[in-house]
């Protein structure tokens, strides 16, 4: 069985907001060491790899592997029911049709229970090889979700170019053309904002803003995002959490 | 032009 409690519902709430978009059912892999999600977006565009490791929860215990087959737009539904500083714990027992969500409020004079329909998923997984990225570059979350943003009013593409002197981020459409170039910086004040580039080669990419503003909305999850490329690869997006990560993979646009 | 690549065109089924 699983029992995995959180001190605070909005880190799951959070957790599930970042890939509610993209994601419809899925099946999320419980063992002892913890949760682990991986599913293809509904156009098999992105790809998300969510993994919450047991150290992250104030209470956990999964004896024996347990799958979890969701509707992740019914799991953000019910979490919605939960206040962002309640306890939730979740519970489901060994090949159970239901998981249990509870949320109670710190004094626990307030408890709610929902049940959550399991469903039989039969779901693909896909061999992720180990890539040594050709362009790393951590920098803030709320940033990059900011300049995306931004370039999205003009084209529905943005092409990406790190190199030693910075990364660049530019769109061309009908109105015209904009561009942002960040150089490498340290900011001892505020580290988030530090922007770190580790290079072996340039790279440029260009990516279907669309997709990548739902990506981003895992922005409350981290301050900073870590951004890794390889010419004509996947890039590979990770917001790091507390004990685990979210990580997409996200197919680029090549020319023909 | 440019192109929407899939995912599975470069991850494979192991």
């Amino acid at each position: 069985m699983l029992e995995a409690k959180l001190d605070a519902a909005s880190q799951l709430k959070k957790i599930v907001e970042a890939i509610r978009d993209m994601l419809g059912e899925c099946n999320i892999e419980c063992n002892e060491t913890g949760l682990a999600l991986q599913s293809l977006d509904k156009s098999h565009i992105v790809l998300v790899s969510l993994l919450l490791g047991s150290d992250g929860f104030s209470e956990y215990r999964c004896d024996r592997g347990v799958t979890l087959g969701l509707n992740i737009n019914s799991l953000a539904t019910v979490l919605r029911c939960a206040n962002n500083d309640d306890i939730l714990t979740l519970r489901s027992e060994d090949r159970a049709n239901e998981l249990i969500l509870t949320f109670e409020d710190s004094k626990a004079d307030r408890i709610s229970e929902f049940n959550l329909r399991l469903m039989d998923i039969d779901q693909e997984y896909l061999a992720i090889p180990e890539t040594e990225y050709a362009a790393t570059v951590v920098m803030s979350a709320a940033v990059l979700q900011r300049t995306l943003r931004d370039l999205s009013a003009l084209s529905e593409a943005v092409t990406i170019e790190i190199d030693k002197e910075g990364i660049r981020f530019s769109a061309e459409g009908d109105l015209g053309k904009g561009s942002t170039h960040f150089k490498p910086c340290v900011d001892m004040e505020n580290a988030e904002n530090s922007i770190n580039i580790t290079l072996s080669e340039p790279v440029s990419l260009s990516f279907n803003l669309q997709y990548f503003s739902n990506i981003t909305k895992a922005s409350s999850l981290s301050s900073t995002v870590t951004l890794q490329m390889t010419a004509g690869m996947p890039a590979q997006i990770e917001y790091k959490l507390p004990s685990g990560h979210v990580r997409y993979y996200f197919a680029p646009k090549i020319e023909d | 032009r440019f192109k929407q690549k899939k995912i599975t065109g470069f991850f494979t089924m192991p």
